[in-house]
C-alpha cells in the first residue's frame, strides 16, 4: 500500500 | 511598526484566496524585507510558504519583526469588502492585537477602513533547505489545474514522470486509468503557453491528487507554474509573481 508521508520529516532530516 | 499599501487589492485578494483552505490559521512574518508566511495544513502532508516582497508595496514601512496572527477566512470577509482596484493599506503597531485595512478608491474618492483581530498562534517553523531538483517542468497553469482536474476523477494519487521528452501524468483507479502527457515544446508567440522540462536525472513519482487539486486555487496568480522533483524529497509546486511568490511543497507517497 502506498502510504502519503509527512512534510516535517522531510524538512527536519533535510 | 508595519505600513505598507498595495497598489491593487486584487493581489492580495488572489495570494489569500489561493492558500486559505489549506491553511486557514496563520502567521504573517512582517519585517524589512516583505512579508512572509510560512504554515503547514492540519495533516502536516503540504507546506504553504509565501512572500511579498517590500517592493510591491509603496510605501513600506516595517522597522522590525512582527507576527500577524491572522484567520484567513477572516480576512477573506474583510477583503471581499474591498474592490479589485482599490489601494490596500495595512497598517499594525510593533505588538498588534489587531490589523487596520483602509482600502481607498481614488477615482470615487471612497474610502473604507476595517480592523481585524489578530490571534495568538504558535506555529512551527521548518527550515526548508536549498535543493537541486532532479527535474524542472515548467507548464501553462491552466493546463495543470485541468490535469489534476480531470485525473482527480479517476483516482486519488497521480504519477509524474519527468525524462527528456516531457513529463506523462498517470493515475489509476476502481473505474480504470488515465494519462496525460505533455512534450516538451516552445510556442515562440505565446511563450507562456510553452512547456519545458530541466532536467538532470529521470524522476517518477506519486502525489496525492486531493492536494494538487487544492494548490491550483492559486492559478490566477501566474500564468506558468514551476513544479520541482526529486526522487524521495517533497515536490515544489511554485507560482511566481512580480513582487514575490506562493510555494507550496507536498510530501510524496511511499511504498511501504
Amino acid at each position: 500500500k502506498i502510504f502519503q508521508g509527512q512534510i516535517f520529516k522531510f524538512f527536519l532530516e533535510g | 511598526m508595519l505600513e505598507a499599501r498595495i497598489e491593487q487589492a486584487s493581489v492580495l485578494k488572489r495570494v489569500i484566496e489561493a492558500i486559505k483552505d489549506l491553511v486557514p490559521d496563520c502567521n504573517f512574518d512582517c519585517n524589512d524585507t516583505g512579508i512572509a508566511l510560512q504554515a503547514m495544513d492540519n495533516s502536516h502532508v503540504a507546506l504553504v510558504a509565501m512572500l511579498l516582497r517590500a517592493d510591491g508595496f509603496s510605501p513600506y514601512r516595517c522597522d522590525r519583526n512582527i507576527a500577524l496572527g491572522i484567520n484567513l477566512n477572516s480576512l477573506t470577509k474583510v477583503l471581499r469588502c474591498a474592490q479589485n482596484e482599490d489601494m490596500i493599506t495595512l497598517k499594525a503597531d510593533d505588538a498588534p492585537d489587531s490589523l487596520n485595512l483602509v482600502f481607498e478608491n481614488t477615482e470615487n474618492e471612497r474610502i473604507s477602513e476595517y480592523d481585524i483581530k489578530l490571534m495568538d498562534i504558535d506555529q512551527e517553523h521548518l527550515g526548508i533547505p536549498d535543493t537541486e531538483y532532479s527535474a524542472s517542468i515548467t507548464l501553462p497553469t491552466a493546463e495543470f489545474q485541468r490535469i489534476c482536474r480531470d485525473l482527480s476523477q479517476l483516482s486519488e494519487s497521480v504519477a509524474i514522470e519527468a525524462t527528456k521528452e516531457g513529463v506523462k501524468f498517470s493515475c489509476s483507479g476502481d473505474i480504470g486509468n488515465g494519462s496525460v502527457t505533455l512534450r516538451t515544446h516552445q510556442n515562440v508567440d505565446k511563450p507562456e503557453l510553452s512547456t519545458k522540462v530541466d532536467l538532470t536525472e529521470p524522476v517518477n513519482l506519486t502525489f496525492s491528487l486531493k492536494y494538487l487539486v487544492n494548490f491550483c486555487k492559486a492559478s490566477s496568480l501566474s500564468q506558468t507554474v514551476t513544479l520541482s522533483l526529486s526522487n524521495e524529497v517533497p515536490l515544489l509546486v511554485e507560482y511566481k509573481m512580480d513582487n514575490g511568490y506562493v510555494r507550496f511543497y507536498l510530501a510524496p507517497k511511499i511504498d511501504e
